[in-house]
């Protein structure tokens, strides 16, 4: 899996 | 602090809906520095006050920066923002461009 920095978080509202 | 940003544009999103209806990605340490609007949801209150675009970077909410803060963090303050009885709106200063000053 990716470095931690490197995730795609997605967040909906 | 203070710096004016380039091509920025304050946009007022009335809560006119039970819902935002708006999706975000990226924050401090990934690709994408300040979240960026991945989705608008048809009938949210986003999608009603027909400014806020796809691919928008969000630079501000309700004056507080979002520079610096990670997803979670921008995504509270976001949710605070609409959740809030005080103002029956929010305020985004958003870009266009993909940047990170």
């Amino acid at each position: 899996s990716p470095p931690k920095e490197y995730e795609d978080e997605v967040t909906f509202f | 602090p203070g710096l004016l940003e380039p091509m920025s544009t304050l946009v007022r999103v009335p809560k006119s809906a039970s819902t935002l209806g708006i999706a975000i990605e990226g924050g401090a340490n990934t690709r994408q520095p300040l979240p960026r609007i991945v989705t608008i949801q048809r009938g949210g209150s986003a999608h009603n006050c027909r400014q806020l675009k796809v691919g928008q970077v969000i630079l501000e909410v309700n004056g507080i920066s979002l520079r610096g803060r990670e997803h979670r963090e921008a995504a509270c303050l976001i949710a605070e923002a609409f959740k809030t009885k005080e103002k029956d709106y929010i305020d985004f200063l958003i870009t266009e461009f993909n940047v990170a000053l």
